[in-house]
């Protein structure tokens, strides 16, 4: 689960 | 990571292939704008500062250092390579880019999700995305006629940045920490400039004519 504002995105 | 997502990330790595094949196998760059690739390379220089601080995933990291390398080789050649850069056309591509970097400056200084350092260059990169086509498409309409390398170029990137939308749709819909609104308002605008580029695109193809677009 992502937290909130983790940038797990390119 | 979905597969939206993972397809996105794709097409995004093929457009820049199609670029770099395009200006290895032909030695030239005529119809890029080189100020489209410097804003790009910006876009990932200042995006992936967490390069070394934040693990998310292997993939991640080798993803995000395949595109800052390959936007840098796209520079370097275009502005270095002696074959290469001249065949840039310098006097088409005018975009007063400086503006467009400062403005996206000022904008993240703003509106950001945290006032720090890496957070601004965060927010600043995701604004610089959304319009770092800019000069591109405008080099587009000057030179009038596309060629069909530089249309698949463009193309594939609308692509990358459609299957992101659909990305945070799935994701909106399926995780409950999902909140990257500066991401998604700034994805949605980019996607919006590129949608006039696909309009033509897809009359040049229907009516199979060299794609034209108007001045």
């Amino acid at each position: 689960k992502t937290t909130k504002g983790v940038k797990d995105e390119l | 990571m979905n597969i939206f997502r993972f397809a996105g990330d794709m097409t995004h790595l093929i457009s820049i292939l199609i670029l770099l094949l395009k200006i290895y196998a032909t030695k030239s760059c005529a119809g890029i704008s080189l100020k489209t690739q410097e804003l790009y390379a910006l876009v990932f220089l200042t995006r992936y500062l967490d390069l070394f601080t934040d693990y998310v995933s292997l993939y991640n990291t080798v993803m995000k250092i395949v595109f800052i390398a390959s936007s840098l080789a796209i520079v370097w050649c275009m502005r270095r390579h002696p074959l290469v850069r001249r065949s840039y056309d310098k006097d088409l591509d005018t975009f007063r880019h400086q503006y467009v970097v400062l403005a996206c400056f000022v904008l993240a200084l703003l509106l950001n999700e945290k006032f720090t350092i890496q957070e601004v260059f965060w927010a600043f990169s995701i604004y610089l995305e959304a319009v770092a086509i800019l000069p591109q498409l405008v080099l587009l309409q000057r030179s009038g006629n596309v060629d069909n390398l530089t249309g698949q170029y463009v193309l594939f990137l609308g692509a990358y940045r459609g299957l992101y939308i659909i990305n945070w749709i799935y994701r909106y819909f399926t995780e409950d920490h999902f909140t990257r609104w500066i991401a998604c308002v700034s994805g949605l605008v980019q996607t919006g400039l590129y949608a006039d580029f696909f309009y033509y695109y897809y009359l040049s193809w229907k009516t199979n004519t060299k794609l034209k677009l108007p001045a």
